[in-house]
């Protein structure tokens, strides 16, 4: 049974690319095949799979022009499988914008052979626009990278309901699968004082695998690389096998 | 006359809202007259002014309703106006694409008294939109903030070819006035790796002020306060301080 998720947060800069390429990779070292799909024209994922940002196999060529899947597919450095994207995709939402149930075109038109991957995962723009919303629909389930900061706190109130909104109107169905700590410094208060706002509020959403600040994943994109090629002892490759671990026991033991 | 600058990459969570908020109270402080305007549904910069998010005043009003600007404009915790943001915004831009001369529609549309303002400043979300193209349009001067890390430094080619082809392509003189180097953290290899290849690929456009991390800037938005009221010592304070120097220096007496 795939398992499909939206990594999505319209709050800028709260690690949605970083949690999206190094889950992927983690996951395939533990043997799961991982398809990424790159739903952002800015393609940060692309690069950090080792994919040259500027290829011409992206959604856009895939919808645009159609043709086997193998086609568009690439592997990445990581043992994972991605989706690349590139600057055309701005052009695919201004296709979806023209379409009848615009919410549903990743869904009637994206024709993935789901025996091919156990996962699905998206990684998605900084904003609720038509890319994202059909990366949510696709999958159902959506996974919120937040940083322990308050702007990023504020953001995750204003997405619940959108998403909550989106499902009444459309009936859609999207669910907040599991609500993710990214960058948390313990040395400060403020990612004390977010981490417990958020377990307060969202409870057994919230996931336990907290990802910490850690220069390395930061470090790993320019060289292509996930955290475990670039540097597997560091924290962050720790955090983001731990996170492996969560996810299988949260998606697939559910 | 009145300098008007947008704040603008379309690369999420590197430092936008934190410089528009605080540059806006820097500028205030040593007298200048400033409007900061809040383009962001998000409605971050209206949230670290110290008003609430939800109220009914934004640009989506203004248009929709007309009236005195003095009844939409705020007096933000800083000593500077604000124009502030909420969810509504997001209706704007639908409106916009609607209309003729869509990168022109803040200009033929927005009537702000330059005499009553030495400074214009807008906060723009993470996206290349219709509201962040106008913005631009409006202010033909653009701030670029960038992260000292890899993604950022990736998008920041992206946005000067896309302000490139919207010149060529629409007439419209947008030029980015400055390159604002932010987060920066000395201690890792990473930021002067990029910090010097900013130097190196934009020479004269990168400030020469660098906002560093300082977790003070994270934690003076959820008391709505600017850093220079939250914690006037902090060397986030004082690179703000050191760069509405600079802005004066470089764009008053240019
Ligand atoms: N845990 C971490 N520790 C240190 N740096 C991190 C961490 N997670 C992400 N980063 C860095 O922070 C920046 C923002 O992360 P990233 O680009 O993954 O966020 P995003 O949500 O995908 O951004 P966007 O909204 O632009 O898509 C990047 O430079 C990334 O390398
Ligand atoms: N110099 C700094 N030191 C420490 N934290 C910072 C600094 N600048 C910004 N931050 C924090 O980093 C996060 C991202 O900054 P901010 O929200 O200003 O970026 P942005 O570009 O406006 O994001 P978006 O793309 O969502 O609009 C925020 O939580 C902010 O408080
Ligand atoms: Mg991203
Ligand atoms: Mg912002």
């Amino acid at each position: 049974m795939t398992l499909k998720i939206a990594i999505t947060n319209q709050k800028g800069g709260v690690g949605k690319t970083t949690t999206a390429v190094n889950i992927a990779a983690s996951l395939a070292k533990v043997k799961r095949k991982v398809l990424l799909i790159d739903a952002d024209p800015q393609s940060n994922a692309t690069s950090a799979a080792g994919i040259p940002k500027n290829s011409e196999s992206s959604l856009y060529e895939y919808f645009e022009e159609g043709g086997p899947l193998t086609h568009y597919i690439k592997d990445a450095t990581g043992d994972y499988k991605i989706f690349p994207a590139n600057s055309n995709l701005v052009a695919t939402e201004k296709i979806i914008e023209n379409t009848e149930k615009r919410e549903k075109f990743f869904s009637n038109n994206l024709k993935i052979n789901k025996k091919d991957f156990d996962y699905i995962i998206f990684d998605c723009p900084p904003s609720l626009n038509l890319l994202t919303i059909n990366a949510m629909e696709y999958c159902k389930n959506v996974l919120v990278p937040v940083q322990c900061e308050y702007y990023a706190l504020e953001g995750l109130v204003t997405l619940k309901s959108t998403i909550d909104q989106l499902n009444e109107a459309r009936n859609l169905n999207i669910k907040i699968a599991g609500i993710l700590r990214t960058m948390a410094d313990w040395r400060n208060n403020l990612t004390h004082q977010v981490s417990s706002e958020l377990e307060g509020h969202f409870k057994e959403l919230v996931l336990n695998t907290i990802i910490p600040r850690n220069v390395k994943l930061a470090e790993a994109p320019s060289y292509g690389q996930s955290i475990l090629d670039y540097d597997i002892k560091s924290i962050g490759a720790e955090a983001f096998l731990s996170l492996s671990g969560e996810f299988i026991r949260r998606f697939e033991n559910g």
